[in-house]
């Protein structure tokens, strides 16, 4: 599904150039549930973001579903994320001007999908994540944790066939954060292929493969034996 | 230190009202280290908000360092908490126009601290954070965690009297996450009283007082017995 090959990415400010992700290699089966685990600044956010084709790279290879991504047109990148992937941002990015219903409704909009069963949807997962009581809020009328659960339900609300999660869960209490972690988990047995970056070995142990980086290198990978 | 009795404070939106603070009450002691836990939207954030004389309240007393602050007005809220707060938000605020030296800086700017003994403090707890490298990125050019450090290091820069810390952990490996509250146990042994909202029993455990919030009303209290 996802094959990465010599991966290099790098930022330059005027100061310094930092490699962030320093030539690596990845295999992601279709099915697989992966945690990417690592100190912050390790580059996890990085290769996220270049998997969900949110960011370009200097030099390598990444095939996502067959079809080498390296030099595709920025327009050709966001066809492919719309149509394949659901991105929970570490830090959000609801979109202000919107409230909680529309926040979540807007995938299924790009996607074409008709208003009725849009709103089944929404108010499905609104439901499942225990938001649906603040849908006419807007972002700035919610607690940390409720626009995290905003985040995460606009990612899920496609079922999409590749889901980019960013720490889904670093302002949720254990409890929201479980039922966060459960729905992950029932998605990846219907199918979706989850890459998960974490700072928890309690949500690390949901999936089936824990990889980690440490200064934009992959230092480790193994498998996880789940329950 | 702080006198909290009967606090309300109610959010209004086109569609509903919500009672964040039920009529709570509350004290805190000079030297405290407080943790405050309790589910996603349960008034946690709001109860800082206050504390931190960043928000008003509808009724009720809060009295800090002997002062009542209701009716108080905006200009001399700000005064008192420049003066005497340190606040580590949960969605970071940080100044996007500034680099993270400048960010740091900017309390010490406010109280008026000569710039040769600024540059000392900026330094010295950017080095213990582990981000003095980062000192002239601006903050999108940081990791989520980054960002946090450079939001605790503004905080702690001016060791202020009492220090409001919202989820100061949220984004951090263990490694990072375990410095953070390091820092903040030395402050407290300093004698810096702190408020930590956490959902993080480990952090929680450097706590000597754990508060326990539930739907805007205080469930429970306890003493911790710190090692
Ligand atoms: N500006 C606002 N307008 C309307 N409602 C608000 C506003 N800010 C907060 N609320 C509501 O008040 C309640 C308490 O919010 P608060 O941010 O204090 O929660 P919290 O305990 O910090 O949660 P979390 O753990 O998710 O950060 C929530 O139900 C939230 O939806
Ligand atoms: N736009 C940018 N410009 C310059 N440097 C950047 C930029 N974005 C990230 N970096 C740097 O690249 C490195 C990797 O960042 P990344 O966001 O991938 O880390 P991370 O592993 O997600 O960390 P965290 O756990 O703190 O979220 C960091 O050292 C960061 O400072
Ligand atoms: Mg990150
Ligand atoms: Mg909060």
């Amino acid at each position: 599904m996802i094959t990465i090959q010599q991966l290099l990415k790098t930022y330059s400010t005027e100061e310094v150039e930092t490699t962030a992700l320093n030539q690596i290699s990845l295999q992601v089966n279709q099915g697989d549930f992966m945690a990417i685990m690592g100190p912050s600044g390790c580059g996890k956010s990085t290769l996220l973001n270049v998997i969900g084709l949110l960011d370009s790279f200097d030099s390598g290879s990444y095939q996502f579903l067959g079809q080498e991504m390296h030099g595709l047109k920025e327009k050709d990148r966001a066809q492919v994320r719309k149509e394949n992937i659901g991105f929970i941002f570490q830090n959000f990015n609801l979109i202000d001007e919107l409230n909680v219903y529309e926040n979540i409704e807007l995938p299924l909009v790009y996607n074409n999908i008709a208003k009725k069963e849009r709103k089944e949807r929404v108010i499905a997962v609104m439901e499942r994540l225990n938001i649906a009581h603040r849908n006419k809020h807007y972002p700035q009328q919610l607690s940390g944790g409720q626009q995290q659960r905003v985040a995460v339900a606009r990612a899920l609300v496609t079922t999409p066939k590749i889901i980019l999660a960013d720490e889904p869960t670093g302002n949720l209490d254990s409890t929201n954060g479980n039922e966060v972690m459960e729905l992950l988990s029932e998605l990846n047995h219907q199918g979706s292929t989850i890459l998960m970056v974490t700072h928890s070995s309690y949500d690390a142990s949901f999936s089936n493969r824990i990889v980690t980086l440490k200064d934009g290198n992959i230092l480790m990978e193994k498998e996880n034996q789940r329950q």
